[in-house]
């Protein structure tokens, strides 16, 4: 554990625990994307399969089951609690586009040809892309709620974070996860643009509107 | 069964 890891972990939970709060006190899910928020659930349930397997760390395990717990939680708000407010008829992106190449690449390329090896690989690779449907409603509607915006940025953050915590794990451990490092780099890349659109607008105060 | 490669990060 490094400072890179934790602070990672603890933006990872701030943005998680910023889309519960602003679904649960504006009562409305108006702006999210359901579709992300079912992947993420789907990332969570694929790659914490271990705890049923190996014990890390009470750290470890006590984030994991926040995490996957959080995720179902955020599900059941946007699609049972407040269906009313969810924006079906925007949050259009076809993710049957993601899961299933991204299925078969963690079939090819894997670290062992093990059921829980290839549903973790399947979970990293999926993670690197399941914010496009969140960032594809937001290209549709033209614009994002401030609040919003922190969430994704929070999410942004801590993959930024997480590639340092890799290159402090590379020099001072040795270790080296290329699955793991390729995935990151293309997850924080689709983070970029969203980066200077909330260090251009809504950090001056603007709210975070797209050109028509 | 166990995972042959640990993975000790979230």
């Amino acid at each position: 554990m490094n400072i890179f890891r934790l602070a990672g972990d603890l933006s990872h939970l701030a943005a998680i625990i910023i889309l519960l709060l602003k679904i649960w006190k504006t009562r409305s899910c108006a702006g999210i994307s359901g579709k992300s928020q079912i992947l993420f659930a789907l990332v969570f349930t694929t790659r914490y399969l271990d705890l049923l397997t190996s014990f890390i760390s009470l750290y470890n395990t006590f984030m994991k089951v926040v995490y996957i717990g959080c995720a179902y939680a955020t599900v059941y708000l946007i699609y049972m609690k407040f269906k009313a407010t969810y924006d079906g008829n925007h949050d259009t992106f076809r993710v049957e586009f993601l899961v299933v190449p991204v299925g078969g690449l963690a079939f090819l390329v894997n670290h062992d040809f093990s059921p829980l090896e290839i549903l973790w690989t399947f979970s990293i690779y999926l993670e690197s892309v399941a914010i496009l449907p969140q960032l594809f409603l937001i290209s549709k509607t033209g614009e994002a709620e401030t609040i919003t915006t922190h969430y994704l940025f929070c999410l942004g953050v801590y993959r930024a974070l997480y590639l340092f915590n890799w290159i402090w794990r590379f020099y001072f451990e040795g270790f080296f996860d290329m699955i793991a490092i390729v995935a990151g780099v293309v997850q924080t890349i689709l983070y970029c643009d969203f980066f200077y659109l909330y260090v251009t607008k809504v950090l001056k105060g603007k709210k975070l509107s797209l050109p028509a | 069964y166990a995972l042959k490669i640990p993975h000790d990060e979230l």
